[in-house]
This record gives structure tokens, sequence and C-alpha cells, in this order.
């Protein structure tokens, strides 16, 4: 019997095999709104795979989302599934939703490390890194949320190869990263990124490699204060938010601090829900109350993103 | 599949900055014994790391020796990703 994207688990984890068969079944029943692009490939050549939402027009203004950059964040990855999913669902029903797709196109990445989440399933299950490996060091992988260009190589990022925090030797060296740069940069019109890690309850806005405050720190505080208080609104979960570098830590190489200096105003981090019992290892029950939460913030800011045009 | 039988995750709410920075030192002392799932950011902000069985003694006698209370929060991680998986594969059935 072949599996259709309704019969699909959305409450339990699942392989890399298992999500990219989803998506060629989701892309098939939902043809009229979401294509499939292949945008890249990993080190380890695995396909880098993003779905498009859109409902016509050409080069409209987009809203970019990635999951699973740190391939150990599973919650993340489910999460994407689940809001794929919604933003179909919801088409067509819920007024906001509907507006947002009418005007913008939607594009997710559901697994941007894949050869790290394949480790995760293999070998590793704790792996964070990327597995790009180099002569000299015998240790493997580059964390791909410090490979950005926006303050490469600054604190909060690690030389040192064997480190959990590597930079890689150059911007952008990692093929995951650069097919993301050659994609939002080749494509133009990207008004919104939000990318999705796990687990301290957060939402954070640039820079992560400077205390300076970016130019549109005010509204960028507004408007993550109404996200949050969105989320809570579904489930009481509180986050804090606030820029990465005084709401978490000073953070360089970030996607978000790229995505702000590439003139994407409204790029945001989450880090999704934390039970102070499991980190990264939530229990897969959790999977659909931390997607149903997240949601509603995700749709705060592209609501935003849709009603602040620039 | 890499065994992480008696690896426990310990949580430390640093009381300062200076409580911190030997957090700081141990994630550039021990950078292969322990892994920071949560690093160490402020003091108002909890500190959460994986230490693996082997290490667990060492790295006990650390904390403590620097006054770092901390409490476990994963006894055996290992259980956990039993759990994960065996939830997994109920899924697929």
């Amino acid at each position: 019997l072949e599996r259709s994207a309704s019969s699909f688990s959305y409450s339990s984890y699942h392989t890399l095999e298992e999500i990219y068969s989803w998506i060629d079944n989701f892309v098939t029943e939902h043809s009229d709104i979401v294509s499939k692009i292949h945008i890249g490939n990993s080190f380890e050549n695995r396909s880098i795979l993003i779905l498009k939402f859109s409902t016509g027009g050409s080069n409209r203004p987009a809203i970019w989302i990635d999951t699973g950059i740190h391939s150990r964040e599973w919650i993340t990855h489910a999460t994407g599934i689940w809001t794929a999913r919604k933003i179909v669902s919801a088409y067509g029903k819920d007024s906001i939703l509907t507006d947002i797709l009418n005007t913008m196109d939607i594009f997710i990445d559901l697994v941007t490390n894949p050869d790290g989440f394949a480790f995760t399933h293999s070998m590793n299950r704790l792996w964070r890194k990327n597995k790009s490996s180099r002569p000299g060091t015998s240790c493997t992988g580059v964390d791909l949320n410090r490979n950005w260009k926006s303050g490469f190589g600054g604190n909060g990022s690690n030389s040192n190869p064997c480190s959990e925090t590597y930079h890689g030797p150059s911007p952008q060296s990692e093929p995951e990263v650069a097919a993301i740069v050659d994609f939002i940069t080749g494509h133009g019109n990207f008004k919104a990124l939000i990318s999705i890690h796990s687990y301290s309850q957060m939402l954070m806005y640039p820079y992560g490699h400077s205390m300076e405050p970016v130019s549109s720190q005010k509204e960028l505080y507004r408007l993550a204060k109404k996200a949050v208080k969105a989320l809570y609104k579904v489930h009481g979960i509180n986050y804090i938010f606030g820029s990465i570098s005084n709401t978490l830590y000073v953070a360089s190489g970030v996607t978000v601090d790229w995505a702000y200096d590439s003139g994407i105003k409204y790029a945001f981090t989450f880090e999704l829900r934390d039970t102070g019992r499991y980190g990264f290892l939530l229990p897969a029950t959790q999977i659909i109350p931390t997607a149903q939460e997240t949601w509603m913030a995700i749709r705060t800011i592209m609501q935003h993103t849709l009603n602040h045009p620039y | 599949q890499m065994n992480f039988t008696g690896d426990q995750v310990l949580r430390i709410l640093a009381k300062d900055e200076k409580q911190l920075s030997f957090l700081r030192d141990l994630e550039i002392l021990k950078p292969q014994k322990v892994d920071f799932w949560r690093g160490p950011a402020r003091p108002s902000l909890p500190v959460d790391m994986r230490i693996p069985f082997a290490e667990l003694d060492d790295i006990k006698g650390y904390l403590e020796s620097h006054g770092l209370a901390y409490t476990v929060m994963i006894k055996n991680v290992q259980v956990l990703l039993d759990a994960e998986r065996e939830a997994m594969a109920k899924a697929r059935r």
C-alpha cells in the first residue's frame, strides 16, 4: 500500500527517508499549492529540498522558514512538517493565512542539515554539526549556524574543528549554507526569514555577533513581543525574547544576522519549548502542542510582514 | 548507534558571572568530556550539559569544588533514547 501524506504520523519522529517520502506524497496531494525545489546537495551528496507554497504569480515577496540546522533538534523538523500541513489545511479557511498566501510565497526547508540528521538516526543521536571533513584534522563537521558571512569567525564561534561551534574554514564554505544563500540571493525578494531551533523557549532577532541594536530593533522587539504572546495563548508556554546577543549570548556567523544584513528585515530565530526535563529528547507526545503554539507565533510574524511591506 | 548508558544531563544555575566563568573554563578545558546542551550565557539562565558516564565523578567534583550547585535533569540519557526509538517503531507499525 502506498503511504499518503494523510496517513503520516505527525505525532512521531521520522527518519530522513520517511520525511523525503512524505514530501513527495505531500507535493503530489497538494500540487495546486505546494511544489518541491531541489536547491543543492549536502557534503555527503544528499538532496537539499525545500517546499514552496504559492498561489501563483512570479517572484512574489516571500517568507523563508528553516528547521533542523542543528540535526539533533528533532522537534524542529517535526514542527516544520506539521506547519507545512497546517499551511495547506488553513488556506481558504484562516483569513490571515489566506491573505498571506494570496500575496506572498512561503518556503520551508524541513531538513536543513540532512547529513547530520541521517547521522543522528544511524550513529549518534546527539550529533549537532554537518558531516564535512577536511585534510589535517580528524574531527568532523562544521556548526552550520556559525558558517554564515555576517560576523563570521567572531566571538561565540570557534576555530577549533573539534569544537561543537566550529565555524568552518571560510564563510559559506559548507554546501548546506551555500545552497540557501544562493537560493535566497537569487530569488531576491525575501521579506522574512525564520530559523527554528530548540530548546530554551526564546524568540530572538539580530544581532548575534554584536551587542549593538539593529536599526529596526524597536519594531522587531514589538513584533517578537506580540508573537510570544500569541504563542503563550495556545498552551501557556512562556518564551523570553530580544536580540540574540542580549537574550542568550554572543554568537557570530548565524543565519539571522546574515539575513538581516542581506536586507531581510524580519529575521527571527526560535528556540522551541523545553519542559526542563528532556532537552533535545523531547517526547513525541509533545510534537503537536509544540507545533501548534509555534504556528501562532510564526503566523503573527508572517501577518506583520504582509502588513508592513518594505 | 552510539550508546549513552549512564550519561547524565546536569542543570546548573550559576549565581554570578564568576561562577559562569568556571563553566566556560570547563568548555575550554574539557571539550571532549562535556556536551553543552545549553551553554553558559548569563546568571539568570540555566546551563545544561551532558556528561558521559565515565566523566561523571570528575565533572561533578569540579562543580562541587567551585561551589556550583547542580541538579540532575536526565539521570540516564540512554533510557530516553530507548523510549524514543520504541515510540518511533510503534508509530511506524
